[in-house]
């Protein structure tokens, strides 16, 4: 657990789970770098992980992702449901932990500790208050089709602080056993056993779940496109919204580069059918062998330049393939 | 860069997100340092290149010339390093991924 950050200054996070135990202030004008939001505590957690796990060799807990989740503060029987989403997890991302962070608030009267702080100034005396029904944090998991109450998957007693402070609590079975089942709508409920807690305003100290994961598709080819271009070549208002991202309606025009003659050319046997990469393309064969994740940046010719390009290149690819065949070769072929 | 080593070599290249247009949802950072490699792998072939055994015998086959359409050993990353990427999911969730071998740090005819 650490201290609730004093605004409107950066937050001072301190997070002991996943080795993260090196408590720092943040710089303001780090925190403010992802842009709106950075005030929050995801963003700023996620910020100083990223400074940690920049650093070569460290494994944000011993993955190599972790994903953050902003809930959805829904009322229900004047009762707080925080929905959190974590759809996005992928099928290849096992979950090595997941956390749970939130802010629990200090509870009165304040004349009930006097007494035992005079006797003793430590947590278990705290505890020993009579009269205090117990909080508990509880999770559900719900399948999409219902309302908000769903499966109960964990309950966690929550000890009472002496002030507010921002707690984590590693809830990777609760998460584990909600994805296995395929619900991966979870909802948190913070359970004060008291009649009318209140609900709390939608911006105060928001809770949030951390998942570390290891993604075992992070080192086949491509993955950094998989997961990071999202440029759709096709902007709104393209009349082929259903054409794949490399699809055209058009003939695929052969592009030969200079034929450097059937030797010393240093291509994959079986490749030069393909159509020749432009110079400088990032791309080049890949679009062959990376089809679907994998969209072109290049700006899209307008469909009347597309029509006047095509049938002009045919005959100029036709006239190239000629050129790959020596003049032996040529008569050869004649004479038969 | 003219002034680079004709012989197979880590050049500079720093990539800016932004330039490609990632920039919209990657967080940090703006931008990164890649290099990349290039340059000659020509017989005989310097220690300072890291060839292969591979690479020493196919430069060596070249040179004699003994079989035809044997090309040069490739200029290639060797040694890289990996690059954590803070972003943004599809759900306007921050996601941190460390991505492998997304820097050079050295390179090798191979």
């Amino acid at each position: 657990s650490h201290t609730a950050p004093a605004r409107p200054g950066p937050p001072m996070a301190t997070y002991g789970l996943a080795g993260d135990r090196d408590p720092q202030r943040l710089p303001g004008d780090r925190a403010a770098a992802p842009g709106p939001g950075a005030q929050d505590m995801v963003a700023v957690h996620m910020l100083r992980l990223y400074e940690k796990y920049s650093q070569r060799g460290a494994r944000p807990g011993g993955g190599n992702t972790v994903r953050s989740f902003r809930p959805r503060l829904e009322v229900v029987n004047r009762r707080a449901l925080y929905l959190f989403n974590l759809t996005s997890l992928q099928d290849t991302e096992m979950i090595l932990m997941a956390t749970f962070h939130f802010y629990l608030e200090p509870r009165g009267p304040q004349a009930h500790e006097v007494p035992c702080k005079q006797r003793a100034k430590n947590a278990s005396c705290r505890l020993l208050l009579p009269g205090r029904p117990a909080r508990r944090l509880l999770f559900r998991s719900l399948s999409p089709n219902t309302a908000t109450q769903g499966l109960l998957r964990g309950a966690i007693a929550l000890a009472p602080p002496a002030q507010g402070l921002w707690q984590a609590r590693d809830i990777s079975p609760i998460v584990k056993a909600a994805r296995r089942d395929g619900e991966l709508l979870l909802s948190a409920e913070l359970d004060s056993g008291e009649k009318d807690p209140g609900v709390p305003s939608p911006s105060a100290h928001a809770p949030y779940i951390l998942i570390y994961a290891n993604d075992l598709a992070i080192s086949e080819p491509n993955s950094v496109a998989v997961t990071l271009q999202r440029y759709d070549p096709f902007p709104a208002g393209d009349p082929e919204p259903g054409a794949a991202p490399n699809s055209s309606t058009d003939p695929r025009v052969r592009r030969a580069t200079q034929a450097t003659g059937p030797f010393h050319d240093n291509e994959l046997p079986g490749l030069d059918e393909e159509p020749a990469p432009a110079p400088h393309s990032p791309h080049g064969h890949k679009h062959a062998l990376w089809p679907s994740p994998f969209r072109t940046l290049k700006p899209r010719p307008g469909r009347k330049d597309r029509r006047r390009k095509g049938p002009a290149a045919f005959p100029a690819a036709a006239a190239s393939q000629v050129l790959h065949f020596d003049e032996k070769t040529m008569q050869k072929a004649r004479r038969r | 860069q003219w002034d680079e080593p004709r012989v197979c070599s880590r050049r500079y290249l720093k990539v800016d997100f932004a330039d490609i247009g990632w920039n919209e949802w990657i967080i940090s950072p703006k931008s990164f340092d890649a290099y990349y490699c290039a340059g000659a792998c020509e017989f005989p072939m310097p220690k300072v290149v890291r060839p292969s055994n591979h690479a020493t015998i196919q430069s060596i086959v070249r040179a004699v010339g003994i079989v035809p359409g044997i090309p040069e050993p490739c200029c290639v990353p060797d040694k890289m390093s990996p690059l954590g990427v803070l972003f943004l999911d599809e759900n306007r969730n921050v996601v941190l991924k460390v991505y492998p071998n997304m820097s050079v740090e050295t390179c090798a005819c191979r």
